[in-house]
């Protein structure tokens, strides 16, 4: 059962970050 | 996450930057300096030479010094989101650098740790940043997460 809550908490931070990473980058104004 | 987590992982996070200050403990962060240094990497077309410039060095146990210099590290960080990232954040509550700088209060510290964050999983380079987070132990994974979540709850774009 731990290993499966560590590997969905893996799940949950993975899909968190990765959709970071897929945001709109930064654009200076101008 | 308590203010505790928030500033231990944070400032693990930080360590992940090869900055020329000592920046281990949270006495050594409370002269901005090494916050600067960091923010230096991060935007370094923003937070260029003439505003590190403006960052005291050597200051010592001058808090009246370490305070000057954290008022313009959290300028500095807003005034990115704002003019640069285009972000503003309302109803988050800023930190008290005063605190940061007269008695090291590491949930303060936290707080302004988070908003360097901020700075860093936004800015043109944030691939290189994000990946290093995803590399971290999974604890200080999970606060990061909480962090920026908290600030995302906050911005208005």
């Amino acid at each position: 059962d731990s290993k499966a809550a560590a590997s969905g908490s893996e799940g949950v931070l993975a899909n968190f970050f990765n959709s970071l990473l897929s945001k709109k980058p930064a654009t200076s104004p101008g | 996450m308590s203010s505790v987590e928030l500033c231990e992982s944070l400032m693990i996070w930080l360590q992940t930057f090869e900055i020329r200050c000592k920046h281990e403990t949270v006495n050594e962060l409370t002269d901005g300096v090494a916050i600067c240094e960091v923010l230096c990497q991060i935007a370094p077309s923003f937070f260029d030479a003439n505003w590190f410039g403006r960052i005291k060095q050597g200051v010592g146990d001058n808090w009246r010094l370490k305070v000057s210099n954290l008022k313009k590290v959290l300028k500095g960080i807003l005034d990115y989101q704002n003019d640069i990232l285009g972000q503003q954040i309302y109803d988050y509550r800023m930190p008290d650098v005063n605190a940061i700088g007269e008695r090291e209060d590491p949930e303060e510290l936290g707080r302004l740790l988070q908003l360097t964050l901020g700075c860093a999983v936004n800015c043109d380079h944030k691939e290189k940043y994000i990946n290093i987070i995803m590399g971290m132990e999974e604890a200080v994974q999970v606060v990061v997460m909480n962090a920026i979540q908290e600030l995302m709850t906050k911005e208005k774009p």
